[in-house]
């Protein structure tokens, strides 16, 4: 699975998610990606959110629209309402990793998994590459 | 106000055995281009839709990462492809699943949610939406790398169930 959340000059978040799922799958299973507020979802009031990880725990979990409605209604942190979703996935037997961004700009990220292909660039000139912790 | 993008190109356990040094730097090159699509269109004032459109299709078309091309193979050995967005600014959104023909699920995702009633288009009627649009059309065999078609042998080899240690996806 891929992903991207972007924050811009305006204060406008989006995100984008695409994945061919998992490997032997059958019966047309899907999984969180393509599900709206599940893999992806993106709300001007609270932050942009992509997911990646075991689906149907993602699914379970509304991953996206939980870590937004933490945010929103709850008034968490960026980084608590991501990391509270992780700990939701994992409650549920999954494990994955999520990325996201707020209006302002603020980035966060966190996985509960060995490893998770990850990068940020922003107009302060911050870029980071990681795979790893 | 300044501009923010965060890509990721999917988790797991990738050391030691499913990850060489080799794979993992072009991974990271992969991520590096990705960073620059993005980069490119949110420097310059542009909006957060197009540059996480730019970015994933970056990654799609780069067969370190499972989507796109290089992405995983169903049981029966073919590539089903799913792929969303959302904006932010009006909760717009769009999604595909289970394409098989259509090379950049991102940009029919956006084309459903700009250019149709709907949020989610599914199979073979999600491609032929994709190909009305425009979008360009492959064969299935253009998403498929040796080194996935060796993942699903062995996971068929197992008895092609989800186990969590020989899992790719």
């Amino acid at each position: 699975t891929i992903g991207a959340v972007a924050a811009d000059s305006q204060g406008h978040v989006a995100a984008a998610t695409s994945t061919g799922g998992l490997t032997a799958k059958r019966w047309g299973r899907v999984g969180d990606s393509p599900l709206i507020g599940a893999g992806t979802y993106a709300d001007d009031r609270a932050c942009a959110v992509s997911a990646t990880g075991l689906g149907e725990a993602f699914i379970r979990a509304v991953g996206g629209h939980q870590l937004a409605m933490r945010m929103l209604l709850s008034g968490e942190s960026l980084q608590a309402a991501l990391d509270a979703v992780l700990a939701d996935v994992g409650a549920l037997g999954g494990t994955g990793g999520l990325i996201a961004v707020a209006p302002s700009g603020e980035a966060a990220w966190g996985f509960t998994t060995p490893g998770m292909y990850r990068a940020m660039a922003s107009g302060n000139g911050e870029r980071h590459v990681a795979v790893y912790d | 106000m300044s501009w923010t993008l965060v890509i990721h190109g999917g988790c797991g356990a990738m050391r030691p055995a499913n990850l060489s040094p080799e794979v993992e730097e072009r991974s990271r090159a992969g991520l590096d281009n990705a960073l620059d699509a993005g980069r490119a269109i949110l420097a310059e004032g542009g909006s957060a839709i197009d540059a996480v459109e730019a970015a994933a299709r970056v990654l799609e078309d780069d067969p370190c990462f499972n989507a796109g091309r290089g992405s995983v193979l169903t049981a029966d050995g073919h590539v089903e492809l799913d792929a969303a967005i959302m904006d932010g600014r009006d909760r717009n959104a769009g999604a595909v699943a289970g394409l098989r023909t259509t090379r950049s699920p991102i940009r029919a995702a956006r084309a459903a949610m700009e250019r149709s009633p709907h949020i989610l288009l599914t199979y073979d009627q999600a491609d032929v939406f994709a190909r009305e649009q425009g979008l360009e059309q492959v064969d299935n065999d253009y998403f498929i790398t040796p080194e996935r078609k060796a993942q699903l042998d062995k996971v068929l080899a197992a008895g092609g169930n989800f186990d969590a240690d020989i899992k790719y996806g």
